[in-house]
C-alpha cells in the first residue's frame, strides 16, 4: 500500500 | 555545517497573474507554495547526515509524521523579522486579517505564538536548521522498522546541537535544552496546521495537490 504513494516514488528515484 | 550546505534556496510564491486578488487566490497561492516546499523538503531530507542510512520505509515514516513540523519551522523562521505578519515567502506575507479572511486564523495564532517564542530566544540559522532536521528525526513515527538506526539518527543531531551550542554559546549552558523544550510547542503548532488544512480540504474551499493530500492523510 505504501509502495503506491508519491512519497515512495520521490524517495526512491531521488528527485 | 552539512545542514547549512544542503539548505535549499527559499521558494517564491507563484500567484496566478490573471486571477484577481481574493481570499481563494491567497489559499491557492499558499497551497501551491507549500506543495512545492514539500517536494523540495523530500529531496533535502536525504542530505541530513544519517537519513539515507535508514530503510526506505523508515524514511517515509519519519517524513509522513514530521513533514508539517519542518514546514512550520520554515515559515516561523522566515517570519522572525516581522512582529505581526506570517512570511510564507518573500512575496507572500499575510497579516492577521488576511489570514482570518482566508480561514487561516487558527493557523495564524499558532504560528505567531511559536514565531514570537523563537524571536525572544534569538534563534539563529544554525539552530533552526538543526531543529528542522530534529523535527523529522524526533517525529515519533509509528511502526518504525529500524528503531536503533532511528535512535542513532536522533543522537547524531542531538550531539551536533550540543556541540554547536557549547562551542558557539559557552555563556548559555542551558541553550540546547531550551531549544529542545520548544519541540512540544512545535508539535502542537504543526498539528493545528494539519487540522486547518484538512478542514479547508473537507470544506472543499481550495483544491490541493495530490502529494500534499497524501501527506495530510498520513497525519490524520
Amino acid at each position: 500500500q505504501e509502495k503506491h504513494k508519491i512519497l515512495h516514488k520521490l524517495l526512491q528515484n531521488g528527485n | 555545517s552539512q545542514l547549512l550546505v544542503s539548505e535549499p534556496a527559499p521558494l517564491r510564491a507563484a500567484p496566478e497573474p490573471a486571477t484577481p486578488d481574493s481570499d481563494l487566490k491567497t489559499l491557492l497561492t499558499l497551497c501551491d507554495l507549500l506543495n512545492r516546499e514539500l517536494l523540495v523538503m523530500i529531496g533535502w531530507a536525504k542530505h541530513i547526515p544519517g537519513f539515507t542510512g535508514l530503510s526506505l520505509v523508515d524514511q517515509m515514516a519519519l517524513l509522513q509524521s514530521g513533514w508539517m513540523e519542518t514546514l512550520v519551522l520554515n515559515v516561523v523562521w522566515r517570519s522572525q523579522g516581522s512582529a505581526d505578519e506570517l512570511q510564507f515567502a518573500e512575496n507572500l506575507r499575510l497579516s492577521e486579517s488576511q489570514c482570518r479572511a482566508a480561514g487561516l486564523h487558527d493557523l495564524y495564532t499558532a504560528l505567531r505564538h511559536l514565531s514570537s517564542k523563537y524571536q525572544q530566544m534569538g534563534l539563529n540559522q544554525e539552530e533552526v536548521l538543526t531543529l528542522k532536521a530534529m523535527a523529522l528525526a524526533n517525529s515519533d513515527a509509528e511502526n518504525v522498522e529500524g528503531a536503533e538506526a532511528v535512535q542513532r539518527f536522533q543522537d547524531g543531531l542531538h550531539e551536533a546541537l550540543q556541540d554547536y551550542e557549547s562551542s558557539q554559546r559557552p555563556s548559555e549552558p542551558h541553550r540546547a535544552g531550551r531549544l529542545l523544550m520548544t519541540l512540544p510547542l512545535l508539535r502542537q503548532t504543526a498539528l493545528r496546521a494539519v487540522r486547518c488544512f484538512s478542514r479547508l480540504h473537507t470544506d472543499g474551499r481550495v483544491p490541493m495537490h495530490k502529494l500534499f493530500l497524501e501527506m495530510l492523510d498520513a497525519k490524520i
